[in-house]
């Protein structure tokens, strides 16, 4: 339920533009500026990638003492209110060989998220790049090695997070109820009860939840582009991607061959 | 896979806008072949699939868990099963039964095992993953739409107006859509997926939406996938 507002939250202020929404509530804790967030690359190439927050900062995995503090601009976002909801009628009634399925089909649905006034905090760029300069990631740190491991995975910093301000509610009703009369056994449509030959039923559910204040609801991410050194690139335009840069071995070179590009060599060269 | 690859190394195209849904002729084409795991399958065996992959269209939890798994198996990973714990019996058992019906046991101490290659193959599951992430990408209200189709069994006339379009973007009307309200289940199907249809005495005018994404290539994924798995032989 969470997740079908701060979805539809996002498809309202920002369709196709960069934010993304959270999904778990449990993540709004973890979703703090320049905190790290793996982006996965999905199978197919039309699958929307995924995020997965983590509980490291940037400081975290960098080599040296010296924490980068985020400078972080905070300001007022909108006002919230939005209520989503259908309803679905229908009768249905068709031969299927020798079979006459007839459905009748009446539900609603509706979503209520009154997230209230929200703000904005953004992750001052500039700051950041001055910060960046000469740091260079750990690349022994274990989270980014399980990272780097993985092909279709990225690193990205939390650049800006929508929150709210104060307490605010989501609620949810959903009212559905069927007739179905077949020979088969069918399912009304959005109901998921399995139905008995020419039954009829009926289902309500309502939810009710309470946001706390400076929850997320959604958040977008600069992407990292990482050299095999540690050293690191923010990806401030949109087209430009991250990633792990590939590690490229040599190639076994012959004593002789190499003798002729630098000289003799102290040592033979490992087999590898 | 080929198909696959090569669209991820090129850049991948964009659907254009408001254009005779002809356009995706070619990758109709190339999720026929994606789905031939599902043709040679055994009659018996591709029908529990069918329904297997049906009764998840109505749950979108276990739609999401399936085609994760499904995703790690893919990628030669160990599926982590943690989200299919957090099911209820009944939506553990449809994932658990899918996973069966592809070679796939997950029984013993919450692991997936690799039945004996008489009932796996590498094929069958990606086709599997092919469909179900296509599905995965779809609305609640689409997926809901697509479950009707197949309830109604208009799935395979859906198929063949999707495969008889013109360049125009034209196609016939075949039974059962000739049918108003048929028609209409199938109208507000492809109006999800940003297709518009217009339906003109016995033809019908497919094109694609004003900003379409991938919506339209999926519908054409999830509806091939799915009007194969329910072929009888």
């Amino acid at each position: 339920m969470f997740a079908k507002a701060t979805s539809n939250f996002v498809k309202q202020i920002d369709s196709d533009g960069e934010l993304i929404p959270v999904a778990r509530l449990n993540d709004s804790d973890k979703l703090q500026p320049l905190c790290l967030v793996i982006k996965r690359k999905r199978f197919w190439f039309w699958q929307k990638p995924k995020y997965i927050s983590s509980p490291f900062t940037l400081s975290d995995v960098l080599t040296g003492d010296k924490p980068i503090k985020p400078v972080v601009v905070d300001s007022d976002f909108l006002k919230y209110e939005g209520t989503f909801g259908d309803i679905i009628g229908g009768n249905v009634e068709t031969e299927v060989g020798n079979l006459n399925i007839s459905m009748e089909g009446k539900g609603s649905s509706k979503l209520q998220s009154s997230f209230g006034d929200l703000r904005k905090q953004e992750v001052d760029v500039l700051h950041l790049l001055q910060d960046s300069e000469e740091r260079v990631i750990n690349m022994d740190h274990p989270f980014v090695q399980q990272t780097r491991e993985r092909p279709n995975e990225v690193f990205g910093v939390l650049k800006e997070k929508v929150i709210t301000t104060q307490k605010c509610l989501i609620s949810e009703q959903v009212q559905e109820e069927g007739q179905c009369g077949s020979m088969l056994g069918l399912r009304a449509k959005r109901i998921k009860v399995s139905v008995q030959e020419n039954g009829n039923m009926q289902k309500d559910s309502s939810v009710v939840l309470e946001i706390p204040p400076e929850t997320v609801l959604a958040y977008s991410i600069i992407e990292l582009s990482i050299k095999t050194d540690g050293q690191y690139e923010l990806c401030l335009l949109p087209d430009k991607c991250g990633g792990f840069e590939a590690e490229t071995r040599k190639k076994p070179v012959s004593p002789e061959l190499q003798s002729l590009v630098d000289g003799p060599m102290d040592e033979p060269m490992e087999p590898d | 896979g080929g198909w696959i690859q090569r669209k991820r190394s090129e850049d991948v195209r964009n659907i254009p806008s408001e254009a005779p849904l002809s356009v995706l002729k070619q990758d109709l084409e190339e999720f026929k072949t994606q789905f031939k795991p599902f043709a040679e399958m055994p009659e018996d065996k591709r029908s529990a699939l069918f329904k297997m992959v049906n009764k998840v269209l109505y749950d979108k939890a276990v739609l999401i868990v399936v085609e994760n798994v499904l995703e790690q198996l893919s990628s030669g990973d160990k599926p982590d099963l943690t989200e299919l714990e957090e099911l209820n019996p009944s939506q553990k058992a449809c994932v658990t039964a899918l996973l069966q019906a592809i070679g796939y046991s997950c029984e013993k101490e919450s692991k997936v095992m690799e039945m004996d290659s008489l009932h796996r193959s590498p094929c069958l599951l990606t086709a599997t993953h092919f469909l179900t992430s296509a599905m995965q990408e779809m609305s609640n209200s689409c997926l809901s739409e697509l479950a009707s189709c197949c309830d109604l069994q208009i799935i395979h006339a859906l198929c063949s107006l999707l495969s008889s379009i013109t360049a125009e973007g034209n196609s016939s009307l075949e039974t059962p859509l000739i049918e108003e309200k048929t028609f209409h289940i199938a109208e507000h199907l492809f109006a999800l997926s940003n297709i518009n249809l217009q339906k003109d005495q016995s033809a019908v005018r497919a094109t694609t939406g004003k900003q379409p994404g991938f919506l339209p290539l999926i519908l054409c994924i999830a509806v091939s996938g799915l009007a194969t798995l329910s072929e009888s032989h």
